[in-house]
């Protein structure tokens, strides 16, 4: 059990790094674990430095930059893990647009690592654009939703939907 | 395994029987705010075994069934079904002899939940397990709920940690 | 103390209702005081019910839906009692296009009833659009702010920029 | 009271002096993930008196003075001024017989804030009730901050009454 769970610990750390600095394009971070010496009783905690800046707590990061760095650790532990599914809900919605770009360059990269089928909720059109195919969610009857196949040009009329 | 579509009929505001196919790669889910995408992704999570409504934004498990709109009635029963392609036969002994998985779980109102495998009643544990073993689940790390993000921000070391041993 | 709160309460509710209403084109909202008689000791419950749906708690709304439910009861406080300023940072992230535009529609009703001056930081265009002028922030040098007056053009080219 | 004006001087990110003309109307502010646009308006809140570190996103209120970067070593001190229009003479009796009113809060490494108003040095309460009385402050419901939508939606009743009471 604590074997395992160290050994899952290093391989996350190990993307973790990897992975926040092509999301930053530069920095650093670092997973530890605290407050115990047992890695069942411990404590995760995510040290990060955004390229040009200083080490800070997280709390001090931006919106944008809190996002990035939990973006990481998510994908590490995927990473260490592949599952056949992987469903984002939004989680775009704190980036600006180069962000969102290196986003999907993540995502597309994850897409040439694993077999893993994405499913990508997002209002945002750079997100859009860069995905294989759309579906639109519609509720033509309120209260009564419809699932639809949309190409670009329609999804982002869709976003005038209402 | 390989995911390869999702059905809805009855579960939250996808009241009329709908189809979802998965493909490979990235595939964009779109549409204007409270026109059901959240609720079309939840409906994985509940048919993979997500034993908390709570989860489910719900004060209930009934919550996730069909509770009426402007013109239509509510009704009372729910059903979602997931299937899976499982060629590579990677699927747990217990289900691992047929090509297709079919995982389907069933809510009544008032009575619970009933899970089937390819038509077989068997018990939540039994998918659970079935999605465990494949790195998948309700709870995987790679079912990021809308503001789960923020809350692995402002989550205690000691819930993150939780989040870690979910991949080991 | 308790009549004041009272008295707040009323005219809260009564604003709350309306920007809902406006902010949802329909439906209907209101704010119940619970769990105790004493206001002082009471909670705030918020009951939604979106156009042609039926009434559900705050929970089972969508992202969106709730930002707008929360954005009606930040607005009717307000309206209540009128600051000379008011900041909102990125309130507009969950929001599709359409409601960002109705969020825009609020802030000019909010500038006619009020002499308020309003600070919105956005990543939307819509929202830029929108608003009367623009300030950039920068870090040209990495680690260190400058502010600097932008038009709508420059803006765009800003979200761009790193 | 009309709010024209808010300097930084080492606050954060903005460690050059910077100054923020407040004009009527809509003000949006953008720019990139990170570069300070959270920062400056916390300025705002910071210098009408915010007291807790906590809503300054710190583990100590020295956090806001700018701790260094790439090329610059940090700095001990950090200081903001905002500059009031008081023409209309609503400001409380003690400050009411200025034109102009400017609220500087200035903060030294490891030695606290100081305020002034005007070039006098006032206590903190001083300078949070000048602004509580104008309906305005930095706990007041129209500062938003960023992800404060969020916490309203999941806020306990209790707390959310709260909210209530500073607009009572
Ligand atoms: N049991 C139910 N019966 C009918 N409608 C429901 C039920 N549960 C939730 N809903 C409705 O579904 C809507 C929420 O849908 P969902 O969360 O999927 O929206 P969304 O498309 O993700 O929007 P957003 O972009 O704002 O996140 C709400 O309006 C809610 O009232
Ligand atoms: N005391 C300090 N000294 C130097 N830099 C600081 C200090 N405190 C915070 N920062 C830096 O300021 C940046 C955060 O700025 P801010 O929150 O204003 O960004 P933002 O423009 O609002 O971004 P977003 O769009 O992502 O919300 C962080 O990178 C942080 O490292
Ligand atoms: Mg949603
Ligand atoms: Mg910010």
């Amino acid at each position: 059990g604590r074997q395992r769970l160290l050994a899952a610990f290093e391989q996350v750390n190990h993307h973790f790094k990897d992975l926040f600095v092509t999301l930053f394009g530069g920095g650093e971070a670092e997973l530890q674990l605290v407050e115990s010496d047992d890695p069942l009783e411990a404590g995760l905690e995510i040290l990060a430095k955004p390229p040009g800046k200083k080490p800070q707590t997280m709390t001090l990061l931006s919106g944008g930059e809190q996002a990035l760095t939990a973006m990481s650790l998510i994908f590490a532990i995927f990473l260490t893990n592949p599952s056949p599914i992987c469903v984002l809900d939004e989680v775009d919605a704190p980036l600006d647009d180069a962000n969102v770009e290196r986003f999907c360059d993540l995502l597309d990269e994850m897409g040439r690592r694993t077999d893993t089928r994405f499913i990508t909720i997002t209002h945002n059109p750079i997100t859009m654009a860069r995905m294989r195919r759309l579906f639109g969610v519609t509720m033509a009857e309120r209260g009564v939703s419809q699932l639809v196949s949309v190409d670009l040009e329609q999804a982002e009329r869709f976003l005038e939907a209402s | 395994m390989i995911f390869t579509k999702l059905r809805l009929h009855g579960f939250k505001s996808f009241v009329d029987s709908s189809e979802f196919l998965i493909e490979p790669g990235l595939t964009g889910i779109v549409g204007p705010n409270g026109c059901g995408k959240s609720n079309l992704v939840e409906a994985m999570r509940w048919v993979m075994g997500e034993s908390s409504y709570k989860n489910m934004r719900g004060s209930g498990m009934d919550d996730v069934i069909f509770s009426g709109s402007g013109n239509r009635p509510a009704r009372n029963i729910a059903e979602v079904s997931l299937t899976i392609d499982n060629s590579a036969r990677n699927a747990p002994a217990a289900f691992n002899q047929s090509e297709t998985l079919e995982v389907t779980r069933r809510i009544e109102r008032e009575s619970g939940s009933v899970y089937r495998v390819n038509g077989k009643e068997v018990r939540a544990r039994d998918v659970q397990l079935l999605f465990a073993d494949a790195s998948s689940g309700a709870r995987s790390p790679a079912m990021v709920r809308q503001g789960q993000i923020g809350e692995i921000i402002s989550a205690k070391p000691q819930a993150r940690r939780r989040i870690l041993e979910e991949a080991a």
